[in-house]
């Protein structure tokens, strides 16, 4: 799976997942990458979030909007939703993955609960990370 | 004018032992030229929407990532990709899930979000709607890597009931039909 957020000048977010995946897959299954709300969602209110992981749980947990609906509505930031949903409750159903996140301040989150992640970013100013592993 | 774009290509067991110096410096170059393509339209005053697609764009078309070309393959040897994207201005969203034709299927999640009073679209109806709307359409052997057909053939070898995520492949080797794991996959 690969993904993309992003802030740009005037304020906007945006979010994109694209996926071929899994192998051996049957049935027409889909996971969470095409599901607006699970793996995919931006809100210029609050945050985007592209997610990467076993799709089935991120449905369930309706990952992405949930995060989103953290920060709106119980006011947390967006490493404290990012970090409780993707480090705690998906561990806790048994799920694993990451997903990026930024919100409407430019803050970064690229939180996950495998051994590694491809990742990277790049702000206007200048800073710029690409990692693989923890 | 702050601006900031942020990219994934996966999570999952990426074990150091198994990552050679050769296929590290791959890696990262390729999350790096997707960087570089979304980031030049943020510092030109691009949107976000645009940098999205054209970063994503960049990672489908590398075989590396599972996704577009050097997607995985299903049980029954065809590649089926998914796709979505967003605008937090307005929230419109366009996703495609199940598609085997479209080169990159991010460009269709686009135009099915631009151009159309839908959120998602799947399979066939998804494919033509994407040609009607401009996107590239591929022969599904664009999308074939050796390496993934090879992933196939392991594992339905070992057992075709199994099925592998790609992101943790200790994890994900499902079980029997009837076993509650089953669900999963």
């Amino acid at each position: 799976t690969v993904g993309c957020v992003a802030l740009d000048m005037y304020g906007n977010l945006a979010a994109g997942t694209s996926t071929g995946g899994m192998t051996n897959k049957k049935f027409g299954r889909v996971g969470d990458a095409p599901i607006i709300g699970a793996g995919t969602y931006a809100n210029n209110a609050t945050c985007a979030i592209s997610c990467t992981g076993w799709g089935e749980f991120y449905i369930r947990l309706v990952m992405a909007k949930t995060i989103s609906d953290r920060m709106e509505l119980a006011h947390q930031s967006l490493k404290d939703a990012s970090d409780e949903m993707i480090m705690k409750q998906l561990g806790a159903l048994g799920g694993d993955g990451g997903m990026i996140a930024i919100d409407k301040d430019g803050n970064i989150a690229m939180p996950f609960n495998t051994e590694g992640m491809y990742r990277a970013y790049i702000t206007s100013e200048g800073k710029k990370e690409i990692k693989i592993y923890k | 004018k702050k601006f900031a774009l942020v990219i994934h290509g996966g999570a999952g067991t990426i074990l150091k032992s198994q990552m050679t110096p050769e296929k590290e410096k791959l890696y990262t170059q390729g999350l790096n030229d997707a960087l570089t393509a979304g980031n030049d339209i943020l510092a030109k005053g691009g949107t976000a929407l645009d940098a999205v697609l054209a970063a994503i764009k960049v990672l489908e078309d590398n075989p590396l990532f599972n996704a577009g070309k050097g997607a995985v393959f299903t049980n029954e040897g065809r590649n089926e990709m998914d796709a979505a994207i967003m605008d937090g201005s307005n929230l419109k969203a366009g996703s495609v899930a199940g598609v085997t034709t479209i080169k990159n299927p991010i460009t269709a999640a686009r135009a099915v979000m631009d151009k159309s009073e839908h959120v998602m679209m799947t399979g066939k109806g998804a494919e033509k709607f994407a040609q009607q709307s401009g996107c590239t359409i591929v022969d599904p052997s664009y999308f074939f890597t050796k390496e993934r057909w090879d992933a196939l053939q392991k594992i339905k070898a070992e057992d075709s009931t199994k099925t592998l995520l790609d992101h943790d492949s200790s994890k994900a080797l499902l079980k029997q039909p009837g076993n509650r794991d089953y669900k999963y996959g």
